[in-house]
């Protein structure tokens, strides 16, 4: 965003600031409130910090008409622009600006030891969020420096999908259920079961709807198309029935023998000999 | 701005 269109926002207000004028400072050490005439400030009024983006402005203004009496624009801190004095917490030295590139020193001194806090606080929280501001801005224009990883499609590129006998299948979902199966159609095969043949007539019947799935080898054989399609085989309620399976060496021979005797369930054994 | 009646003889120009 442009720095002319961002909002200013108020970080600190302190309605009774007092400034000096402060003997230049020695070269070979930091500012020390003691030298100032600390009883005879040179301006009283009130201090306000504002940011605009990532600059912050410490304003001295009128306390009664608020008129602006200097500003200290800051760019980071601690810096240039604002010093703390090195013999008092309450005590700051703040370059300002006359807006035509002069500037000057001047003292600033809180009476309030909490407000000289405030101030502190207030531009160390204004510079944090500064820093992390710049971090996420850097990390977001790494990543969009990095090559783009492009997965469309060319102009005019095709792509061909083959997906097992799904398009035998289509279609299939709106058949009436032959009645009868009940919700027994939905449990699939129990895994490695005797498997029989189905007779011709069966699977002609079945032809019109569904590929008669594979026949397993062994007990390793059977996979889980052929559960999917248990699903929508219908149960060959109009074509002859196939022999029983022979119970003497199946092991799951007694579910045929039960059902059977369940009037309405007849046609199950049909249904469990396609697998 | 006012501070200049008070400190003007302060203000130097701003080094880079």
């Amino acid at each position: 965003m442009a720095a002319e269109l961002e909002y200013e926002s108020v970080l600190c207000v302190k309605p009774d600031v007092s400034v000096y004028r402060i003997p230049p400072r020695a070269s070979n050490r930091g500012y020390r409130a003691s030298d100032w005439k600390l009883d005879q400030p040179d301006w009283t009024g009130r201090l306000r910090i504002t940011s605009k983006g990532k600059i912050a402005y410490i304003k001295l203004e009128d306390k009664v008409s608020g008129e602006l009496f200097a500003q200290a624009p800051v760019e980071q801190y601690p810096g240039i622009a604002v010093e703390t004095v090195t013999d008092s917490s309450r005590y700051f030295v703040i370059r300002i600006q006359d807006g035509t590139g002069r500037s000057a020193f001047i003292g600033i001194g809180f009476t309030d030891r909490g407000d000289a806090f405030d101030f502190n606080v207030s531009l160390q929280d204004h510079f944090k969020w500064v820093k992390q501001e710049t971090e996420i801005s850097k990390e977001s224009q790494e990543m969009d420096n990095r090559p783009k990883l492009d997965l469309g499609f060319k102009e005019g590129q095709t792509i061909k999908l083959s997906i097992g006998n799904i398009t035998a299948k289509k279609g299939g979902a709106s058949k009436p259920r032959a009645s009868g199966t009940g919700g027994l159609s939905l449990l699939p095969p129990p895994p490695g079961g005797k498997v029989t043949i189905p007779p011709p007539s069966s699977s002609v019947a079945i032809s019109n709807h569904v590929t008669p799935p594979p026949i397993p080898k062994s007990n390793h054989g059977g996979n889980d198309s052929d559960i999917l399609l248990d699903l929508d085989s219908p149960a060959p309620v109009s074509t002859s029935a196939p022999a029983p399976v022979s119970t003497s060496n199946d092991l799951w021979g007694d579910f045929s023998t039960a059902s059977s005797s369940v009037p309405n369930q007849a046609p199950q054994p049909s249904n469990w000999v396609q697998f | 701005p006012p501070a200049l009646d008070i400190f003007g003889d302060l203000f130097e120009s701003t080094p880079e």
